[in-house]
């Protein structure tokens, strides 16, 4: 901060001010300033844009994998982040471009989890694979892929049970389900999605840490994203865990999705 | 953990025996790393070094024998100042001749439904019932009648009724008709920022008058939860707060920065999914969490 005048310092700090109420994180915003500090730039509008090309070359964006044959969707997360939610968007989506989708209630633990589900099941006119309230997640999964490679479906997407990161039980217990899978279709055809909820601060990058470290994740959905919050932290999980976003979700109903475009998150963080 | 981070920054002032200027800087520093890593809020993080940078120059401190252990003692004491040293909680019983409403908001997700049901048992003395009043949320009243029938919590709902405040009247009317003491309202998530959703909060805290209005939030939200208090809070005034997920390893700044910014009292925590997951917020053991 020493090379900058005293006008340029207070932008520096309007600059931190604003990155951290973004949920940037500490660590990442001093990064990213540390950098434009070296690069000396002349103008806050310089300065803006030195930031938001910093990100851009950051933030990784991505699409669903692409696989002939049957394709499962793992969607893990913790508590009320809209896991549930974000699946029925998906399969929504994957119905509209005339993919054959069944739906997998293997949220066999919260009360209502496989109804929730069902609801969305009949809206979407697809089926729905599920058993009852404290049957195995990993029964009810078994069940699905039989289903689905004897019917020739596009995707199977699975719900799982909220779970906190910080309980090492749960997080076996999703590994087993993502076994059960394993067990009958091709490792590239798994995709594991972790839902994040834009509203959440720093525990964020705790949560893809460990989701990341029991299983293969290989892209996030934040959903909640039109909420007021700028969900900051997916510039360090894209950074340091290597985890693309691939998809927003934008409201409570099964069209509130779009595909991640880094330069509109960027342009909000502004 | 803090005590650690500040080992090494006075290490150094134990060969000179002062606290000056530069080792301040530095803890200060570590200080602020730790709360918004924390999640605190930024503006709460400055006015906090700010004061404790005031008091840790002070002639006393300077004359102390131990400077690390004194500089956490400031820190830790302005910590509880921020915090409040009571517990202010909601009362032990409901009164038994009247009806006690209780009206539980906050954004999608954050654990009112759940929160619900454990007020109930915990107030199960005063003869509860819960209203099913999220007509919105697909399967939201299934999931309390099944919690209701799982641990015998009475549920009022009507599944045809898809508006908010009608499900409420008749909630009411009919808990008052069965001679239960306490209403608690769950009512659907909402994004602060969606008129039409707050000002139907608006409308039933008028109509309905509750005489519990609580913000639940989860331990996990990020910085701009502020805000988001402010505006429940212009839709109907809050009496306080319950703070969920506390089970998980985020550190609660949030409790700190809606304590000082929102003068919002928090009444309890969630410590995880189970009926009795619901403890007394501690404003000590939560200032013990966020310093790490
Ligand atoms: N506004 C908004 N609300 C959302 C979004 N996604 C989910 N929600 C809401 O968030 C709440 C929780 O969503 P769920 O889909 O039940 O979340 P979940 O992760 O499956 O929850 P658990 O299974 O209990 O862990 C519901 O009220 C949803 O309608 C979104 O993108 N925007
Ligand atoms: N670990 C943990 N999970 C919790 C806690 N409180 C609630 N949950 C879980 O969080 C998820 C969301 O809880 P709900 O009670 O459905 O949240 P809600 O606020 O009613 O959600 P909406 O009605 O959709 O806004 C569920 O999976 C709950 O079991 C808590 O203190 N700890
Ligand atoms: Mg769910
Ligand atoms: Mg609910």
């Amino acid at each position: 901060i020493r090379k900058f005048n005293k006008m340029d310092r207070l932008f520096l700090e309007e600059m931190e001010q604003t990155l951290i109420q973004a949920d940037v994180g500490l660590i990442t915003t001093e990064e990213i300033l540390e950098k434009i500090q070296r690069k000396n730039p002349k103008s806050r509008d310089e300065t803006k844009e030195l930031i938001s090309e910093i990100m851009a070359g950051i933030i990784q964006e991505g699409e669903l994998c692409q696989k002939n044959g049957l394709g499962v969707i793992l969607f893990c997360g913790v508590n009320g982040v809209g896991k549930t939610t974000s699946l029925a968007k998906i399969a929504h989506y994957l119905k509209k471009k005339g993919k054959k989708c069944k739906l997998v209630a293997a949220d066999t633990y919260r009360a209502a989890g496989i109804e929730q589900l069902e609801v969305w099941a009949e809206k979407l006119k697809i089926p729905v694979i599920k058993q009852f309230q404290g049957s195995d997640p990993g029964a009810v999964v078994f069940d699905a892929i039989n289903s689905g490679l004897s019917d020739r479906d596009d995707y199977l997407l699975v719900d799982t049970a909220g779970r906190m990161h910080t309980r090492e039980d749960l997080m076996r217990e999703i590994v087993k389900v993502y076994n059960v899978v394993l067990k009958k279709i091709p490792e590239d055809h798994i995709e594991v999605l972790v839902v994040l909820d834009a509203t959440t601060g720093q525990n964020g990058f705790n949560q893809a840490v460990e989701f990341k470290k029991y299983l293969p994740v290989q892209g996030a959905f934040l959903a909640k994203y039109d909420s007021s919050f700028k969900a900051g932290i997916i510039i360090r999980i894209s950074k340091e865990l290597n985890i693309p976003i691939k998809f927003v979700g934008t409201g409570e109903k099964i069209e509130d999705m779009d595909t991640f475009r880094k330069k509109d998150y960027i342009t909000n963080i502004f | 953990i803090l005590r650690d981070k500040f080992e090494d920054v006075f290490r150094f002032i134990k060969g000179t025996g002062k606290i000056r200027q530069e080792n301040i800087e530095q803890a200060l520093k570590k200080i602020k790393m730790a709360f918004l890593e924390a999640d605190v809020n930024y503006r709460v993080v400055r006015h906090f070094i700010d004061e404790v940078k005031k008091k840790a120059l002070g002639e006393s401190v300077l004359k102390s024998v131990s400077p690390s252990q004194q500089f956490i003692k400031i820190v830790y004491d302005e910590m509880v100042k921020l915090l409040g040293t009571q517990t202010v909680s909601l009362p032990e019983t409901f009164p038994v001749n009247k009806q006690t409403i209780i009206m539980l908001v906050g954004l999608n997700g954050s654990g009112k439904t759940t929160t619900a049901i454990k007020l109930a048992r915990k107030y199960n003395k005063s003869n509860p019932v819960v209203i099913a009043a999220d007509p919105y949320r697909p399967a939201a009243v299934d999931q309390l009648l099944i919690m209701g029938k799982k641990y015998s919590i009475p549920v009022f709902y009507d599944k045809k009724e898809t508006f908010p405040l009608r499900i409420i009247q008749k909630g009411i009317k009919d808990s008052k008709e069965k001679k239960y003491n306490l209403i608690i309202i769950d009512t659907a998530g909402r994004m602060e920022m969606n008129k039409e959703l707050m000002n139907e909060i608006k409308e039933i805290a008028q109509k309905i008058k509750p005489d519990y209005r609580i913000f639940v939030a989860d331990a996990l939200t990020g910085q701009n939860l502020i805000n988001v208090a402010k505006e429940f809070q212009l839709s109907t005034p809050l009496n306080g707060a319950i703070l969920t997920k506390f089970d998980s390893d985020a550190r609660g700044g949030a409790a700190l920065s809606l304590k000082y910014l929102t003068k919002t009292d928090i009444f309890y925590i969630g410590t995880g999914e189970k009926l009795n997951d619901l403890d007394k917020f501690s404003p000590s053991g939560i200032a013990k969490r966020i310093l790490g």
